[in-house]
């Protein structure tokens, strides 16, 4: 803003604070972002970053960045990745570990299951990078009608209503199998 | 755009000595419409840095989900029907309150199906003062509502009265200029009687699209044995995003079975990105009433019904 020029502008912002988290959710993890509204200075160089902090077998939703590539480094654990590309190919499903990273090419699908208390730091070059999740509640499915999830994959109504509504969270959840009962106290959005 | 530092091999391909006409080269078949597509390959569209495709929608053809690396514009030459797309952290401000069976069909039922449709025709800002009243109604309601799913669960849907929500869909007809920002899924359904034809340029050049050269295509449903959208390198079969994904993760992020899972894979769906609709296409949509009027004033069918027609 006119209150900054470029001498007096910050620039740095710390990120591992947790306090100052964006996403967070007890015995999980959290997600935190610092994106040019965070830091001004980024909208120059048009980059961004986000922070995170996966506990036990919390698990990314599966997203892809919408504007953005993303270099994936991690800082701490282990998460197996799997990355799908636009011809629907699965790209990469490894195991990543402390000290290496992982290029996602703006589109590209990918998931982060935690095997033991991953963290990561990822650089996007956007300095408003956005995600689009494919599953959850802000996601591309559940902003779609169910007509055209049935339409689309040829599945009941009821069973489009599943895809659609089962999962609550936003970001994080915990990587079980199927449908067990999820604790209300485990949704904290 | 060779002033603002085109990549190189863009700048080499600009040789235009002399232009000529083009034709599409490439089309692919779909169950229900066909995709063409002009070779992003040649100089002269190379150079402008685009690629052009022609979709063609016919009637009760659906076009599957799909997003873009690049910005894209596009243009309805012929035909009407309607499109929806995913804006992340949009709410779903649209909500079907058709009863649903074995619901309950009491007073309390009705009362929530006006409040959904008052909460549609709200938007359409028929009712003035009393509409801003409902839709803080209908919004609180709405939470009211997601509160009640957080805490009881799917199986509690049937009773809370509403069939559906999801996001802005709206009516495209020809004529329409229709804008697409980069990883914003749409999808479009055939609404007329007959074919939707629609003209798009995608922006790879755009400084939006971080990645090649190549006009990528992402799809989030159906599966293209034919392959897809950009040329020759792109014959591959072409399947959906969740296809690469290990079913047990999908399984997991959605909540869902395994075999549920598999069938989001489409593995065994060849029918294409366009998809024939059978019966019904129930999704809930605002009236058009106001454009088809004026329609009708441009081209009237037979003699004037009263004098303010002539």
């Amino acid at each position: 803003g006119l209150e900054e020029t470029i001498c007096s502008m910050r620039t740095h912002e710390n990120i591992d604070d947790p306090a100052r988290a964006d996403i967070y959710k007890p015995n999980l993890g959290r997600v935190t972002s610092v994106n040019s509204y965070t830091i001004p200075i980024l909208q120059y160089i048009r980059l961004s970053a986000t922070r995170g902090i996966l506990q036990g077998s919390a698990m990314v939703l599966p997203k892809y960045n919408m504007n953005a590539n993303e270099i994936l480094y991690c800082t701490q654990g282990q998460a197996r990745i799997q990355v799908v590309n636009d011809n629907g190919q699965n790209v990469l499903d490894q195991q990543v570990q402390k000290g290496q990273l992982v290029v996602i090419p703006q589109g590209f699908a990918y998931v982060v299951q935690s095997q033991n208390n991953f963290e990561w730091i990822s650089f996007k070059t956007n300095a408003n990078a956005m995600i689009s999740t494919l599953a959850g509640r802000t996601s591309a499915l559940r902003a779609l009608p169910l007509e055209v999830i049935t339409n689309a994959f040829q599945i009941s109504l009821e069973e489009a209503r599943k895809i659609k509504f089962n999962t609550l969270e936003t970001t994080l959840t915990r990587a079980r199998g199927g449908q067990q009962p999820q604790l209300i106290e485990e949704i904290v959005e | 755009r060779q002033s603002l530092g085109v990549p190189p091999q863009v700048k080499d391909a600009c040789n235009l000595d002399n232009l000529d006409v083009l034709q599409p080269t490439e089309t692919i078949k779909s169950e229900a419409g066909r995709l063409e597509y002009w070779d992003h390959n040649n100089p002269q569209i190379r150079c402008a840095g685009v690629s052009i495709a022609r979709l063609v929608i016919e009637q009760g053809g659906f076009y599957l989900p799909t997003f873009f690396s690049s910005p894209k514009i596009s243009y309805v030459v012929q035909g009407m029907g309607i499109s929806g797309r995913v804006i992340p952290g949009c709410a779903e401000t649209f909500m079907d309150s058709q009863p649903m069976q074995g619901q309950q069909q009491g007073h309390q039922g009705q009362q929530q199906g006006q409040q959904g449709q008052q909460g549609q025709q709200g938007q359409q800002g028929q009712q003035g003062q009393q509409q801003g009243q409902q839709g803080q109604q209908g919004q609180q309601g709405q939470q009211g509502q997601q509160g009640q799913q957080g805490q009881q669960g799917q199986q509690q849907q049937g009773q809370q009265g509403f069939r559906d929500m999801y996001q802005k869909v709206e009516h495209v007809r020809h004529g329409d200029v229709i804008a697409n920002t980069p990883g914003s899924a749409h999808w479009i359904y055939n609404t007329g009687d007959k074919p939707l034809v629609i003209i798009s340029l995608l922006d790879i050049a755009n400084y939006q699209n971080q990645l090649d050269r190549n006009p990528r295509v992402f799809r989030l449903a159906g599966n293209n044995p034919q392959g897809g959208f950009g040329g020759p390198q792109q014959q591959q079969p072409q399947q959906n995003i969740l296809n690469g994904f290990d079913p047990q993760v999908i399984a997991q992020a959605l909540k869902i079975d395994v075999r549920l899972a598999q069938e989001l894979q489409n593995k065994q769906d060849s029918r294409g990105n366009i998809v024939r609709v059978k019966g019904p296409f129930q999704v809930v949509r605002p009236p058009l009433r106001q454009a088809y009027e004026s329609e009708q004033w441009r081209h009237p069918r037979g003699p004037p019904q009263s004098p303010q027609d002539n």
